[in-house]
Order: C-alpha cells, then sequence, then structure tokens
C-alpha cells in the first residue's frame, strides 16, 4: 500500500510476492534423506571369502539439511545453533551434515584363513534412517 | 630373537591372515591396538583397511569341507532373510556359529557282529578362531550320514559316543571322557545330518582356552525297532564321515548384534517369529533346555 502512495520509492521490480518471501522456509529440493545403494561381494572380488548374503544394500544418507530441523529429522537443538553460528557467526563452520541416525544389523557367512566356516551377525550395517547433526 | 621368529611362524600356520596383517605395512599399528585389530573378524579387517586385496593375495586359504559348506549354507537360510537381516527366532541366542573340519582323523574301523559296527576316530580340532569375546553357548559333534543300505520306513538306530580328550601335556593317559547313548530315528527320508551335543565335554576345555583339542571318538551303531525286543538285527553298514564341531557362541564384542539382549540396547524388540524349526533332529532333545536358557537370557 506504501508503494501505491508513493510508487517512486518503490525499486523498478516486478510485483511484491509472498511465495518469494517463504521460499526461504521450505526444505531444500534435495533434502537430507535416505539413498538406495546395493552391492555384491563380487563387485570388491571379497566372494572368494564371503558365502552369503550374495548382496549387501548399505544404503546412505545425502541431501542439504534445512534451516528449521525441528521434529522432522528428530535434530537435537545444538544442530539448530550450529547453523546459526554458520550463517550469522562464522561461515567456517560447517553447516550441519546429512548422517545416518539408525541401523539395522547384517548376518555375514564367511571362510576363515584355516578352512573353518563362521556365520556371523554384525551390529549396524545398513544405514535405516537419515538425520541432520 | 629367535623366539619371537618361531613364535611368528607358529602363528602363521595357526592363523596365518593374523600374520599376514603384521607383514603387511599398512597394519604396523601400536602394539596393543595391532592385537586388538587382529582379534577383528576378518570381516572388519577388510572393511576398515580397505585390505582386502593385499590381504586376500597374500594369505593362502584353505578351502573348506563341501558338506560342511552345505551345513552352514542351510543354517544361513534358517537364520537370516535373503538381504541377510537376522531372524528374530525364540532360542535364537547366538549371534556366531563356527564350524570346524578336524585338522586330522586316524581311523579304526572294526566290526563287532555282537555289538554292531564301531567307528572310532581321533580328531583334531584347531580352535584358534574362537574370541575370547565369543562365550560357548552350545557345542555339537555334526555327523552327515550316507546310507549305503536302503533303509525300511522306521528304523531306530541305537548309538553310542564316547569320547576321550588326548592330553599330551600330561603324562597320566588322558582321563576327561565323555559317553553319551542315544537313539536316532530315521524317517523314511534319509536323515543327512545328526548334531550330537557334547557341550559339558567341550566347555571345561575352551573355559580353560584350551585350543587344540584331541577328541578320540567311538561310535557303534546297531539297527534296532524299539517295538519288538527282539536282539538288534544286523547292524547296517552306515558309512560315518568323520564329524565336524560345531560351535554356537555369542559374541560379546561391540561389532556383533545383540538383537536378542534387549536390556543391552534398549532396541525395539525385533518381531519374535515363532518356534525356531532346525533343520536337524537333536538327539540330546535339549530344546527345552535351550529355550529355559533363552527365557532366562531374553528376562
Amino acid at each position: 500500500q506504501r508503494r501505491n502512495e508513493n510508487p517512486k520509492a518503490a525499486p523498478a521490480t516486478s510485483p511484491y510476492n509472498l511465495s518469494e518471501y517463504f521460499k526461504q522456509f521450505v526444505f531444500p529440493q534435495n533434502e537430507c534423506q535416505l539413498h538406495n545403494f546395493r552391492l555384491s561381494f563380487s563387485q570388491l572380488k571379497w566372494d572368494k571369502w564371503i558365502i552369503a548374503p550374495h548382496r549387501y544394500s548399505p544404503q546412505y544418507c545425502q541431501g542439504d539439511c534445512p534451516r528449521v530441523m525441528g521434529h522432522r529429522y528428530g535434530s537435537p537443538v545444538h544442530t539448530m545453533v550450529q547453523n546459526l553460528i554458520y550463517e550469522k557467526l562464522d561461515p567456517s563452520v560447517p553447516k550441519p551434515s546429512c548422517v545416518p541416525a539408525e541401523y539395522s544389523p547384517l548376518s555375514v557367512l564367511t571362510i576363515e584363513p584355516d578352512g573353518s566356516i563362521v556365520y556371523k551377525e554384525y551390529e549396524d550395517m545398513i544405514a535405516t534412517k537419515c538425520t541432520c547433526r | 630373537p629367535r623366539s619371537r621368529s618361531r613364535g611368528s611362524l607358529e602363528k602363521f600356520l595357526a592363523a596365518p591372515e593374523d600374520a599376514a596383517s603384521e607383514l603387511n605395512p599398512v597394519l604396523q599399528l601400536p602394539k596393543g591396538v595391532r592385537q586388538g585389530y587382529a582379534l577383528l573378524p576378518p570381516l572388519l579387517k577388510a572393511l576398515s583397511d580397505q585390505g582386502a586385496r593385499t590381504w586376500d593375495s597374500e594369505v593362502p586359504r584353505l578351502q573348506p569341507d563341501s558338506r560342511a559348506l552345505r551345513f552352514m549354507k542351510k543354517l544361513y537360510k534358517m537364520s537370516a532373510t535373503k538381504e541377510g537381516i537376522p531372524k528374530a527366532h525364540k532360542g535364537h541366542l547366538y549371534n556366531t556359529v563356527r564350524l570346524f573340519t578336524p585338522f586330522l582323523e586316524c581311523r579304526h574301523h572294526h566290526r563287532d557282529l555282537v555289538k554292531g559296527d564301531a567307528h572310532s576316530v581321533d580328531l583334531l580340532f584347531n580352535l584358534d578362531r574362537v574370541t575370547a569375546l565369543e562365550h560357548l553357548l552350545k557345542s555339537v559333534l555334526l555327523y552327515s550320514f550316507d546310507t549305503s543300505v536302503p533303509i525300511s520306513s522306521s528304523v531306530t538306530f541305537i548309538c553310542h559316543l564316547s569320547i576321550k580328550e588326548h592330553d599330551f601335556s600330561s603324562q597320566v593317559c588322558p582321563s576327561i571322557s565323555h559317553s553319551l547313548a542315544f537313539s536316532l530315528h530315521f524317517g523314511v527320508r534319509k536323515r543327512k545330518w545328526v548334531e550330537i551335543d557334547v557341550t559339558s565335554f567341550l566347555q571345561p576345555l575352551i573355559a580353560t582356552n584350551r585350543r587344540n583339542i584331541h577328541m578320540a571318538v567311538n561310535f557303534t551303531c546297531l539297527m534296532g525297532d524299539p517295538q519288538r525286543s527282539t536282539k538288534p538285527e544286523n547292524p547296517v553298514n552306515v558309512t560315518l564321515v568323520p564329524p565336524s564341531l560345531l560351535l554356537y557362541l555369542n559374541d560379546t564384542s561391540e561389532q556383533a548384534y545383540h538383537g536378542w539382549n534387549l536390556l543391552r540396547h534398549g532396541r525395539k524388540s525385533p518381531v519374535w517369529t515363532g518356534q525356531r524349526n532346525s533343520p536337524l533332529v537333536d538327539p540330546m532333545g535339549d530344546k527345552k533346555k535351550g529355550n529355559s536358557k533363552g527365557k532366562r537370557a531374553s528376562r
């Protein structure tokens, strides 16, 4: 309204719209999320001693962390503080990173150098959820 | 000094890949760290230093017995999904199963018509791969039966197994002996595997860190039908392949999965999927014991 009263003051740009204003709050296009990755131990040439499983999907986390983390990523308050430091105080402090938050185990059947065979269940071998930290 | 070089030679013979980790310059870690590092299972060793190629090319690998491999693949299918996710089974308290084939076997076979077919065999198992953090839950001798004579539909084997532990360190002849009597019931389908529980025999040896287990195993089998009290018929000639030694262990290290131990991690409990139906008959029928142990552990 102020612009209409005094058009000279308004910069010669397209009419002001709210969507521009809200853009800074929407989640980034490539926001932090879990990505599929599947490998077979034969690609690593480990299939001579890893008998099973044949395929293994460790998955990984990738993407930008939005400024307002909140409940969506289960991030601690420290993450917001770190983001604030990066934006307001010192850009050499890294922005929060997109990292795994939860994992699931993997059972592996391998041949040991002495020829014995072992079945083992390893903790934290498959990423199942991401977070910003 | 000579002693160290000899030590490393013995070490190479016992567990080549540990010695390889010392030969490999990348792995010249401080002594304390290296010892801990050497304990890492090969999978983590390879993953942590991408040394798999050098590790793989340098270290000669003994090929496992094909029957043993078949059994372990069957156990894997019972215990994990196709993607390798462990299945939660009642009584599935182990997170590690090790199968050892005997290093040495001197077989003596004598046929005594009255007592039936007796097989006695001297077996030497080297258990160096068992780490200090792996606690024994159960150990079994795993026999695979190839019966050359077709078996009528319902027949029962009455078997007697006696085990002596050879202890060369002491002059006195081996005293620890262990004898089990059990009966096997072969259904129409030929049974491939039989697990014979020898936990009470092996527990004290493993607890005292004995890593070379020398057993004299005497296996006598009669074929008889318990219903009819007649004298057991002639012994059937069951070709007995020397047994493998199977250890069900609970690895207490950080890298191992402790899904069944909810207290430890406060994790969401996996969905229990019913009673574990092992593909193998356990003639000692100690499932009940296993369950009570399972219940106790989960409690």
